[in-house]
């Protein structure tokens, strides 16, 4: 595609288009997006952040998608959400409002190895790329990878597993530099990581049962957002804590952004129901993107209208 | 290149806490390869795991010797990626 116009976002796309699509739109809409390099992956590959923003020392609304590599409907959904934001600046006028007042950062391809690797060698790979001294097996999960109830019962110690926690918390590259990312800006208001299957929205805690200190406040505005999601084409949604809808989960995003002080702190199982898992088929790409917005714009309105 | 053909994904629906129990075991077992997709936690929640052909039968027989009630979501999953490698390959043709 000469223009992001031209871009077929109801494919699958490998990483190199996925970073052409990046610098298009950056190019195109160089007033409102630039392009960010918060780190580099294990294998060198750089981690890209697109910054939309409409001035200085704003707060900022965070999102992430691919984080687990064979999630692939959630850097579809991600490339699709920056098409949005653009179409949207100055026409929608709750958007115009929100990119007015914050600054949005995206990363579409949090695990930019393990995505490459589901390209080339391990359709169903998840976690990141990186040796484990003493083993043969590879790669960490990055979502267990957190500093917040790091290594516990909610994570493996086993490096053949799935959910693997790594050597330490921050152990891969791809974790520490949105740490590092987190740190440094200071004000980040919402945090939603985006992941795949199973039709849920999620907040803290994962790593404990008791209850966040905002959790009325998520719990309702979660409510919002799956019944808004669902108004689209009827897709439905649950939510609640993570410990309490899914299970114990040890070192996950959301759980150290939430101490962080980051307050509207979220994850999300995207489509779907339990017909394809991670193979959903390249016609669901756009209903799924469309619905998720809904959602992710009900968060970040109510994140306009409730400083903290 | 890994393949995946032959593998099937089961969703397998629990009905009681020992039966949940039974498929954390049955998790644990390295030998079998298997991958969970959605784990065992809690009778409300469906267990979605990718079962290699090697170990179809051995998950079967444990499945159906324990009552647990399952079925099977996915056929052949590499019948499904070659599908999506199909579809991703028309579009570059476009």
């Amino acid at each position: 595609p000469r223009t992001t116009d031209d871009f077929d976002y109801a494919n699958y796309h490998e990483l190199s288009t996925i970073n052409s699509f990046m610098d298009m739109l950056v190019a195109e809409n160089n007033n409102l997006i630039s392009k960010i390099v918060i780190g580099q992956s294990y294998e060198g590959r750089p981690l890209n952040v697109l910054k939309f923003s409409t001035g200085a020392n704003r707060p900022g609304i965070w999102i992430d998608t691919g984080i687990h590599a064979r999630e692939w409907i959630t850097p579809a959904s991600g490339i699709w959400f920056a098409k949005k934001i653009v179409n949207d600046y100055g026409r929608d006028s709750v958007l115009t409002d929100i990119l007015n007042n914050y600054d949005i950062f995206l990363e579409i391809v949090t695990n930019p190895d393990g995505y490459q690797f589901t390209h080339t060698s391990n359709r169903m790979w998840r976690k990141t790329r990186k040796p484990n001294p003493g083993s043969s097996c590879v790669g960490v999960d990055p979502n267990r990878n957190w500093d917040t109830g790091f290594g516990g019962p909610g994570a493996s110690g086993n490096p053949c597993d799935e959910t693997y926690h790594g050597p330490s918390p921050n152990s891969e590259p791809e974790i520490k530099a949105i740490v590092d990312f987190v740190k440094s800006h200071g004000n980040l208001k919402t945090f939603l990581s985006i992941h795949s299957y199973s039709q849920m929205l999620l907040y803290p805690y994962g790593y404990k049962s008791t209850p966040a200190k905002d959790q009325a406040e998520l719990h309702e505005l979660a409510r919002k957002a799956t019944a808004e999601l669902q108004s689209l084409h009827n897709t439905r949604y649950t939510y609640g804590s993570i410990i309490t809808t899914i299970y114990q989960a040890d070192g996950v995003t959301i759980d150290w952004t939430y101490d962080q002080g980051i307050k509207y702190s979220y994850t999300f199982e995207l489509r779907d129901t339990g017909r394809y898992g991670f193979v959903l088929p390249a016609d669901q790409i756009l209903p799924t993107a469309e619905e998720t917005w809904l959602a992710l714009m009900v968060i970040m309105e109510h994140t306009k209208n409730n400083p903290y | 290149k890994t393949t995946f053909e032959g593998h099937q994904v089961l969703r397998i629906t629990a009905q009681d806490a020992a039966q949940i129990n039974l498929l954390k075991e049955l998790s644990e077992q390295q030998h079998l390869g298997l991958d969970l997709w959605m784990e065992p936690v809690h009778e409300s929640l469906p267990v979605d795991v990718r079962v290699p052909f090697n170990s179809l039968q051995a998950v079967r027989s444990f499945l159906g010797y324990n009552h647990i009630q399952y079925r099977v979501m996915i056929e052949d999953v590499q019948d499904l990626l070659d599908e999506e490698q199909r579809h991703m390959l028309k579009s570059h043709v476009i």
